[in-house]
């Protein structure tokens, strides 16, 4: 692999496609949200609507912290709350043809990236590790 | 910068030092760790004991998944069990004299390594975001 490969590496062919993505809808309950991020592990996974289009990113992180009350963690607030109350609408969204090092740069204060084509559905996410692992295999060389 | 400035990268330069690190003691209740845990915003921190050695890393994650039973999370349990009972114990370890490769293969399935001297004091963290900002950092110019 010479620096030119890693440039021009297409990112596409280091994405986890959408159908290996755990995901959320926005409408669901804070409760079902918090059992699939238990169940499937993830610190964080996307939120998509009904068309499949991006809508945010829930985390343990951001359910735990609307659920922290002065003295303990109200753990009955997640049945009365939905994910669209806590999602993250900021993040950063990669498109299908978009630079290897844009995901690099971007990639420096996000644990995954999304990815949407140009009509705005969700194709899949990008992750650290993916990058890393491709990163590794050129500085090996 | 050059490939060779890269690959003789002294890892001391990019972690976060041990006292900039959130950590919680072997002994402490679960429910003391998941509270660093919301207050902090991470989600996975390291475990050490008394004299300042590493014993393990404990995440909300590991937490979560202790206390979920068949029908609900069980937050009484916080309150009874111990990090030891939940914390992970087969981390890599990265010593303060490693090859910046090393960090980077290594940091391919760990959202961060912990960095010990000869001694086995704990001396930081080395998160991917220190990996990826530098990689940038090459890529770029
Ligand atoms: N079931 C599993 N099998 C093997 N390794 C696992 C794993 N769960 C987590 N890991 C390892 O832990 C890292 C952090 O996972 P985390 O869930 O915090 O953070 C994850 C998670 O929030 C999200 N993610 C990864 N794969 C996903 C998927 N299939 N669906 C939804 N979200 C995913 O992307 C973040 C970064 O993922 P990345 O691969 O860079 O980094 C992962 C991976 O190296
Ligand atoms: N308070 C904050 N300010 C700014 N950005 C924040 C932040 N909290 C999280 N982030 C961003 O989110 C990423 C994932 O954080 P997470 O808590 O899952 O995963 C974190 C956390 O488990 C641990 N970590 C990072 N800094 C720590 C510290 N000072 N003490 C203890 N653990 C730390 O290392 C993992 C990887 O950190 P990394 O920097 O690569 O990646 C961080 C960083 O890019």
């Amino acid at each position: 692999l010479t620096i030119e490969d890693v440039l021009n590496k297409d990112i596409m062919d280091l994405i986890i496609p959408s159908d290996q993505v755990a995901h959320v809808q926005v409408d669901n309950p804070l409760e079902h949200a918090l059992l699939v991020l238990v169940k499937t592990g993830y610190s964080a996974i996307p939120v998509l609507d009904a068309s499949y289009k991006l809508r945010g990113i829930v985390s343990k992180t951001l359910i735990l912290d609307f659920i922290l009350g002065i003295e303990r963690i109200e753990f009955e607030k997640l049945s009365d709350h939905r994910v669209s109350e806590v999602m993250k609408t900021s993040m950063p969204i990669l498109k299908t043809d978009d630079p290897f090092i844009e995901a690099v740069k971007l990639s420096i204060n996000e644990t995954f990236l999304c990815v949407e084509d140009e009509n705005h559905i969700f194709q899949g996410i990008l992750p650290r590790s993916a990058l890393l692992k491709f990163l590794n295999h050129y500085l090996r060389d």
